[in-house]
């Protein structure tokens, strides 16, 4: 039986072009994961971008060393493909029966397709949100878990005028993502648009029931000596028979040391 | 006394909403700006028990008791703010983001946020041209006390007012804009040192989008009333 909560999945990432893999999703994730080792595949930053990856493996040089952006090429010359990356890990959960299993993105540039054990998701488009699949029914319980993700970048790139400028020629407005990667007084243009998985990837273990996006509010009387704490929460029952809960909520401070004040 | 459990049933297959009946603190510890005073965190801890099971799920979060206002100043045209009731002088800077290959840690965050906290400043403006920041971002801005101005993903130069003009409707889908606000919106309101939300830098958003996140950000009318009440019982009462 697994623990309640959260594990991130921040190490032993793989990476590779796209356009040098000639596998399918389901096959990186059935019969033929990749590893460390095997041309195109490489140690992958996560969370992190394509290019932080790159710069890791030394497969291009620091962008922000002198002149060695302009040895970078630009995505509007090399086109979206060849900043789409496959992002590869394995991951071991043991289940029991009424536990369920959540796989999260806390933000992941620009959109992607998910696969995991062979079955394939496809997370929407936009920088700056979050994505959680239940994958109960497509982990191993008792094995070891492939996910393979596939990252695109920004629908509208941009390209950089001769003269730079602010936000270069702002195409990227056009998308829901961040806007200084084309370029600005202050830096230089990101080559790849910042694409990838560039905040916490995680699984979480619940029961039947979960808990979504508390929202905690104070408000205060007679100067401050009456205060209230009002929260409120979204709850998930995941499973197929009523759940007769009981809902705790606790507020300590901690003093220094281990003692806390309940 | 801090402690609260409540019963409820939830159908097969569905999500519901709960408020939890408010907790009564008297005379809490607040939550003030560097500068001001301590920067006094309580930890609020949730879990759900269900029947025939046990424990299902637990979220924790460290959370700040302050009231913040802000308002525009009609004399000098500037927003003034108040924490706790008390008028505070800013002293900010300006934010961009940690790594422009956001190669983000939070040992950078630590390290960058009490800079700014050493330098005496009590705010951070995270600029519309660069990201919705990130958890371990607030978290240490609730440790050292700096208020946090976050602008969402709008820029003057981008957005309709740059050379060449481009955008003028800022980005292609704006249902999409609006969702990933309110995503973001839900990931990082708990945080003490979120001050204030701002549509942009140097541009106000297009108006649909404009109306709808003034409409999703306002203060819920339930704490309206309790807002009122305590502003006039403290001013009364003070």
């Amino acid at each position: 039986m697994a623990a309640i909560g959260k594990t991130k999945l921040d190490s032993g990432w793989l990476a590779a072009r796209s356009t040098e893999v000639s596998l399918s999703g389901i096959q990186l994730t059935t019969t033929h994961p990749p590893s460390i080792g095997t041309s195109p595949w490489m140690e992958a930053v996560v969370p992190g971008t394509v290019l932080a990856t790159l710069v890791k493996n030394k497969v291009v040089p620091d962008p922000f060393y002198g002149l060695e952006n302009e040895s970078i090429i630009d995505i509007a010359d090399s086109g979206r493909e060849y900043y789409t990356f496959w992002f590869f890990t394995t991951f071991r959960c043991k289940l029991s029966g009424t536990q369920h299993l959540d796989l999260n993105f806390r933000a992941i540039n620009y959109s992607a397709d998910v696969y995991l054990n062979g079955h394939k998701t496809v997370l929407p488009k936009g920088m700056f949100r979050r994505h959680s699949l239940d994958v109960t029914d497509v982990v191993h319980p008792d094995g070891e878990n492939l996910l393979a993700v596939l990252v695109y970048p920004p629908d509208n790139p941009g390209s950089i005028p001769p003269e730079g400028g602010q936000g270069g020629d702002h195409e990227i407005g056009k998308d829901v993502a961040t806007q200084y990667v084309e370029g600005w007084d202050w830096i230089c243009p990101i080559r790849d648009r910042n694409t990838g998985i560039w905040d916490e990837v995680s699984i979480s273990v619940t029961g039947p029931v979960k808990i979504i996006d508390p929202h905690l509010v104070s408000t205060f009387f007679d100067n401050y000596k009456r205060v209230y704490l009002h929260t409120t929460t979204e709850l998930e029952n995941k499973s197929t028979q009523s759940a007769e809960c009981s809902l705790n909520i606790q507020v300590t401070t901690e003093l220094k040391g281990n003692f806390c004040l309940v | 006394e801090h402690v609260q459990t409540q019963h409820l049933s939830i159908p097969a297959g569905s999500r519901v909403h709960y408020t939890f009946p408010e907790l009564f603190f008297y005379k809490p510890n607040l939550w003030w700006p560097n500068g001001m005073g301590k920067q006094s965190l309580y930890k609020v801890s949730i879990t759900v028990d269900v029947k025939g099971y046990g424990e299902s799920d637990l979220w924790g979060q460290l959370f700040g008791f302050r009231k913040i206002q802000s308002h525009i100043d009609t004399v000098t045209g500037g927003r003034l703010f108040k924490v706790n009731g008390q008028p505070i002088f800013i002293r900010g800077g300006n934010w961009i983001l940690s790594d422009g290959l956001l190669r983000l840690s939070k040992k950078r965050y630590k390290t960058d946020i009490k800079f700014h906290a050493d330098m005496n400043f009590n705010m951070i403006r995270c600029w519309g041209g660069g990201l919705a920041e990130r958890p371990d971002f607030y978290h240490y801005c609730d440790i050292y006390g700096l208020l946090v101005w976050q602008e969402f993903w709008i820029t003057g130069d981008v957005d309709g007012r740059g050379i060449p003009v481009s955008n003028p409707d800022g980005p292609l889908d704006h249902d999409l804009f609006l969702l990933c606000a309110r995503d973001t919106v839900k990931l990082l309101r708990n945080h003490p040192s979120l001050a204030l939300w701002v549509g942009g830098n140097e541009q106000v958003p297009p108006d649909d989008i404009n109306t709808a996140l003034k409409n999703d950000l306002r203060l819920h009318p339930h704490f309206e009333k309790s807002v009122n009440e305590s502003g006039k019982s403290t001013e009364d009462l003070s």
